[in-house]
């Protein structure tokens, strides 16, 4: 079978879906100071799923949560990946209450293409890779 | 704050794949 490391090589999303995968990915970041950006794909991850079981009240405290810690500072690195639009958006979202399963989908595909053009094929020739490998 | 971080967190953990 193909060692994990390797399947780490073949996407992004196949980065992402595991657990080892991660963490190693997530050091990297972390050195490059922008653990924010992989922090925040699964925090709208977590938010899209959580709409079955969860009140709104919940899922609005949540939507306030992810908005403060990534959106409002625009110096933040996810803030400064995400369009003005994508941001505007959210933060009508947020102050409206209209809380949607869906109203992160936009900047997460943002900063996953960001991820996908850019962190994620450093960190296939990054050290912290090589040596894993 | 604290909550607020603690519901960002177990957000976060909710998105991750499980161990294999």
């Amino acid at each position: 079978p193909t060692p994990p490391y390797l399947k780490w090589a073949e996407s992004l999303h196949s980065l992402l879906d595991d657990q080892d995968g991660i963490h190693l990915f997530r050091t990297f970041l972390k050195q490059e100071e922008c653990a924010d950006m992989l922090d925040f794909w699964f925090a709208c991850s977590g938010f899209r799923k959580q709409e079955a079981n969860d009140g709104n009240e919940k899922m609005l405290k949540l939507a306030k949560a992810i908005y403060k810690k990534y959106i409002l500072d625009n110096n933040g690195i996810v803030s400064r990946q995400i369009k003005p639009a994508t941001k505007s958006f959210i933060k009508d979202c947020v102050m409206k209450l209209h809380i949607d399963p869906a109203m992160f989908d936009q900047a997460q595909t943002e900063i996953q293409t960001m991820m996908e053009e850019n962190t994620y094929p450093l960190f296939l020739k990054s050290d912290i890779y090589l040596e894993y490998t | 704050i604290d909550s607020e971080d603690d519901l960002l967190q177990e957000c976060i953990s909710s998105a991750m794949p499980k161990k294999k």
